[in-house]
């Protein structure tokens, strides 16, 4: 492993990246319901989101019970998704039906950033 | 995170930025890296937001994740976020959101609104100035006109640093890590040194989106957190993006 300060030159030769690594495109529809709108994305990429999700899930639990610690997450955290301001609560309870993935899990991963400062 | 706005002879302005997320949010033994980060990267896509069948506004986000951290509104503004570490953190927002004090936003909701409903660069930067937020963050800003780009410092309450565009040092790019950009950055995570010497070795001459993509790929500016590279130019809306994998060699921050 390099240590600082940092030992690379600056590239010149990285652009343009392999086609690969190219990030595709998803056309979200405002003028859909808000539970509708990532319904396809999210079937799409369900088992990926579950496995993001089971990570920081294992995170927990290496510090707390994890059983518990699912329970309250599933229970406390999905109440959270009626006080979020719209359509933000509705976006993520269509997120958590299409992708079969409890609802609180759901809105503690998008409200990571708050939480992870911690 | 690292974020890059840089102007070209001609004015025209161009936005680039590394995610950089995963800190000590687990090690996979087996491939050397950071587990969240490795998880993360699959779940990577460009929104494109659509109203009436047309374009409002483009963003990167990790699926299921439904706010913004980075994103153009077609002709009108470019916006990234990074993240910014203090005691009076994003958690002491949340808890005072979940003691009934609604008043401040979330990040990635409020980047969200002020990408899709902001008219113009000045009334973003605006709202990012005084609305009060759950945490504290950098906030990256670009416009669509020449001298348009600044990186506004806010805690959850106020405005802590603004700096613009046309009073850096080169003149030409202004660049944001994950610390004040007034003070010296700490010597086991400096990004800003390596990032402004390539800038600075590039020129504003060949400023452009394969120059900035090549400073982002630079080690350390992206090290093992790096999730994506995402290039944006304003006027025409443009937004490519590219999951990144730090080769080892690499640093871990």
């Amino acid at each position: 492993q390099d240590v600082p300060p940092f030992t690379e030159d600056c590239r010149t030769d990285a652009y343009p990246p392999n086609e690969k690594d190219r990030v595709k495109t998803f056309v979200l529809n405002l003028d859909l319901p808000p539970k509708e709108r990532w319904s396809n994305l999210a079937k799409e990429k369900a088992p990926e989101l579950k496995a993001m999700i089971q990570s920081i899930i294992d995170l927990v639990g290496s510090v707390v019970n994890v059983t518990e610690a699912i329970a309250f997450i599933d229970k406390e955290f999905a109440l959270l998704a009626d006080q979020l301001p719209a359509p933000y609560g509705d976006e993520m309870k269509g997120i958590a039906t299409a992708a079969d993935i409890p609802l609180g899990q759901v809105v503690l991963y998008n409200v990571f950033y708050e939480i992870f400062t911690l | 995170c690292t974020s890059i706005i840089a102007e070209a002879p001609n004015g025209t302005l161009y936005h680039a930025r590394n995610l950089d997320f995963g800190l000590f949010l687990g090690w996979d033994t087996e491939n050397d890296k950071w587990a969240l980060t490795e998880k993360l990267r699959p779940l990577i896509i460009n929104v494109d937001y659509q109203s009436g069948g047309k374009t409002v506004a483009r963003a990167v986000h990790f699926t299921g994740y439904i706010g913004v951290l980075t994103g153009v509104k077609p002709g009108v503004l470019t916006l990234s976020m990074n993240e910014r570490f203090q005691l009076d953190g994003g958690y002491v927002g949340f808890i005072k959101w979940l003691l009934g004090d609604h008043s401040g936003k979330w990040m990635g909701f409020f980047l969200r609104e002020t990408l899709v409903s902001s008219a113009s660069y000045e009334a973003a930067k605006s709202s990012i100035m005084t609305e009060e937020l759950l945490a504290p963050a950098y906030f990256i800003l670009g416009g669509n006109s020449s001298g348009q780009g600044c990186v506004i410092t806010r805690s959850r309450e106020t405005m802590d640093n603004l700096e613009e565009l046309k009073k850096t040092e080169s003149g030409w790019f202004i660049l944001q890590t994950n610390y004040d950009n007034w003070k010296t950055p700490p010597f086991f995570d400096d990004r800003r040194t390596p990032a402004t010497k390539c800038m600075n070795k590039m020129t504003k001459e060949k400023a452009g989106l394969a120059g900035i993509y090549n400073v982002l790929s630079t080690k350390p500016v992206m090290n093992l957190l790096t999730t994506y590279t995402a290039l944006m130019q304003v006027n025409s809306g443009y937004l490519e993006t590219y999951i990144r994998d730090c080769p080892q060699p690499c640093f871990p921050w």
